[in-house]
């Protein structure tokens, strides 16, 4: 599903922080 | 942190256990991006424990397939809104409120937001008073889970996500970029610093904004504020502005560059 893609990728960012 | 994805082994359990299929876009999300952890609000409930978190006990075996009766198609409801589950549901000492729908969050005190799972709204995200007396429910613009999550990403790293947490979705909030860019009052510029610092997300664009308020806003308070906000999770390229800042006219912000630093 595209929309979940997009999602995992906008999170990402919170992944890095971690 | 978000919470690993969920086996669909264990969401099928879930969903035989209480006579239900969970809503598409939300099964999806739990199997493949993750069960619990950052989102809206205080962050998204886990599947397996958010009834005991709201509820304090877990739920009734109906109570999910109980379907709740309003529809987002229907007129606004009214403060007896509550009426439409049945003269059975009000006359039911144990009867909790809101059957049909999982709690995704709160957003603090009796404030909630919950996925209906069962009924004619289905799939979509509404938000409620626990205390279902005093408001009704109001479902969001959002056509699924999907499209409820996504915006608040979009939202948060884009600095539109504001302090409180029962405005902080609604399409029509104006971005608080814009408010600390463009605000002719310095309380609001200071208000929207704190909004964007707040976020769980700090992208490059909002890091900016902050900087350049950090060393160009003509208050002292907004300055120290944008300061504040950047030093609590700061990255290298946060340094050259916390270093300017240590240059302030004004000694409140010299200090909060000073401890920003020094964290």
């Amino acid at each position: 599903d595209a929309r979940l893609r997009r999602i995992a990728a906008k999170l990402a960012p919170v992944r890095d922080l971690l | 942190l978000l919470g690993p994805p969920m086996p669909e082994s264990r969401v099928v359990a879930f969903e035989e256990q209480y006579g239900i299929r969970l809503p598409p876009c939300y099964r999806s999300f739990l199997t493949t991006i993750g069960n619990g952890g950052i989102g809206p609000g205080a962050g998204l409930l886990h599947l397996d424990d958010w009834d005991y978190v709201v509820l304090g006990a877990p739920i009734r075996p109906d109570h999910l397939s109980t379907p709740f009766p309003l529809s987002p198609t229907d007129p606004a409801p009214g403060p007896d809104w509550y009426h439409a589950f049945g003269p059975a549901w009000l006359d039911d000492d144990d009867a909790e409120p809101y059957p049909g729908t999982i709690a995704l969050t709160t957003r603090g005190c009796s404030l909630y937001t919950l996925l209906v799972v069962t009924g004619p709204a289905r799939g979509r995200v509404v938000d409620v008073n626990l205390e279902f007396d005093v408001d009704a429910p109001s479902f969001t613009h959002d056509t699924d889970f999907l499209d409820w999550y996504e915006r608040w990403l979009d939202q948060t790293g884009n600095g539109m996500h504001s302090a409180p947490p029962d405005v902080a979705l609604r399409d029509d909030e104006p971005p608080m970029a814009a408010i600390l860019r463009d605000a002719s009052d310095p309380a609001l510029r200071e208000v929207a610093a704190r909004g964007l610092g707040r976020a769980p997300i700090l992208t490059p664009a909002v890091r900016s904004l902050l900087g350049a308020a950090a060393v160009g806003d003509p208050a002292p308070e907004v300055r120290r504020t944008a300061v504040i906000m950047l030093g609590r999770r700061p990255t290298p390229s946060d340094d050259d502005v916390l270093v300017r800042a240590l240059t302030d006219a004004s000694a409140d912000v010299r200090e909060a560059a000073l401890q920003a630093l020094a964290g």
